[in-house]
């Protein structure tokens, strides 16, 4: 899958997942 | 609010009741960061409007290796300002219900 949690010591959840290509700002 | 490359927004609908709410927040311009970032994509987190602090949360994502210590500011500051949009928002939606 491509999304990804990451856990923090102090228990906080940070789930990671791609950003939809629309909402990216253009360079 | 200033630009500041990161993004931060409301990730689900905000019911102007519930005090932890989730947010998303993704970098728009990685060239406005002093550190390396690493394209990780967006990050969902939840917020507690009442008891939390934007610069602790952004601390966190530091420490977890999603930023470079060098952007936990930047990262705090935007957060910080979607969250005080928010809670802006809910006043005025109070007001107006007044």
């Amino acid at each position: 899958s491509a999304t990804a949690q990451v856990v923090h010591s102090a228990g906080r959840r940070f789930i990671v997942s791609p950003v939809p290509e629309a909402r990216l700002k253009e360079q | 609010a200033e630009d500041t490359g990161v993004r931060v927004e409301l990730a689900e609908e905000d019911d102007g009741k519930k005090a932890s709410i989730a947010l998303k927040l993704w970098v728009e311009d990685h060239k406005k960061l002093k550190g390396k970032y690493k394209e990780s994509g967006a990050i969902e987190f939840t917020f507690d409007l009442e008891k939390e602090v934007p610069e602790v949360v952004a601390q966190e994502m530091v420490e977890s290796g999603l930023f470079h210590e060098s952007d936990g500011k930047t990262v705090g500051k935007s957060i910080r300002d979607r969250v005080a949009l928010i809670k802006w928002r809910r006043e005025r939606t109070v007001s107006a219900a007044a």
